[in-house]
C-alpha cells in the first residue's frame, strides 16, 4: 500500500 | 501502529539507552565492540535519509533523530571520549566480512533502483548482521557484563518483537515487506544463541561466562 520508496518503520 | 511494533521501538530505544549511560556512568567502554556500534551508525544513516525526502509522522521522525544522536554519541565515546578504555584488542571481526557482502547483495536484491532505496536496503542487510563483531567479541573474552547482556536483550528483542507485527500488519493490513522480514529472521537468529544464555544464566542472577 506504500508510495515506492517509502518506508513507515523504524 | 500496532502494539508490536511500538513496543519493538521502545525495546530499540531502551536498548540504545541502556548502552549509553552503561558507558557514560561507568566512564568505560570495555567489553563493548567499537566496530558493532560504527556499523549501527551506518545503518542509521543509510536507513534515515529519508528524513529529507518523505515524512511520515512526527513519532517517526523524532525516533528516527534520536537514534542517530545516540548512535553517533556512543561511537563518539568509543572512540574518542574514552578510547582508552576500549578493548580494541578483542574487537578484531573483520567488518569488511558484513559490509561487502549485504552491499552487494542490497545492489542486487530490492525494491528499486534507486539510490535511497538502495542504502535502505544496505541498511537492512547490514543491520541483520551489525552485531556479530559483539558477539564474537564476547565469545573471545568469554563473559559479558551484566548491563552489556541487558543491552544486547533489548536489541535482540527489538527485531523480534517486529516479527510479530509483521504477521499483525500481514493479517490486518495485508502489508509485508519481504526484505525486511527476512533480513528480521535472519537477524534475531543470530540472537537466539544468547536469548537462551541469558535466561539460563543472567535472569538467574549470574554472570554471562562462556566455558
Amino acid at each position: 500500500p506504500l508510495a515506492d520508496g517509502e518506508h513507515d518503520e523504524l | 501502529m500496532n502494539l508490536f511494533r511500538f513496543l519493538g521501538d521502545l525495546s530499540h530505544l531502551l536498548a540504545i539507552i541502556l548502552l549509553l549511560l552503561k558507558i557514560w556512568k561507568s566512564r568505560s567502554c570495555a567489553g563493548i565492540s567499537g566496530k558493532s556500534q560504527v556499523l549501527f551508525a551506518v545503518v542509521f544513516t543509510a536507513r534515515y535519509l529519508d528524513l529529507f525526502t518523505n515524512y511520515i509522522s512526527l513519532y517517526n521522525t523524532c525516533m528516527k533523530v534520536v537514534y542517530i544522536a545516540c548512535s553517533f554519541t556512543t561511537v563518539w565515546m568509543i572512540y574518542s571520549k574514552f578510547k582508552a578504555t576500549y578493548d580494541g584488542n578483542h574487537d578484531t571481526f573483520r567488518v569488511e566480512f558484513l559490509v561487502v557482502p549485504t552491499a552487494i547483495l542490497a545492489f542486487l536484491v530490492n525494491h528499486d533502483f534507486t539510490p535511497l532505496e538502495i542504502l535502505w536496503t544496505f541498511s537492512i542487510y547490514l543491520e541483520s548482521v551489525a552485531i556479530l563483531p559483539q558477539l564474537f567479541m564476547i565469545s573471545k573474552t568469554g563473559e559479558a557484563e551484566t548491563i552489556t547482556t541487558h543491552y544486547l536483550f533489548f536489541l535482540g528483542l527489538y527485531r523480534a518483537l517486529y516479527l510479530a507485527n509483521w504477521i499483525r500488519r500481514y493479517q490486518t493490513e495485508n502489508f509485508y515487506d519481504q526484505i525486511a522480514v527476512v533480513s528480521g529472521v535472519v537477524q534475531t537468529i543470530f540472537y537466539c544463541d544468547f536469548f537462551y544464555l541469558y535466561v539460563t544464566k543472567v535472569l538467574k542472577g549470574k554472570k554471562l561466562s562462556l566455558p
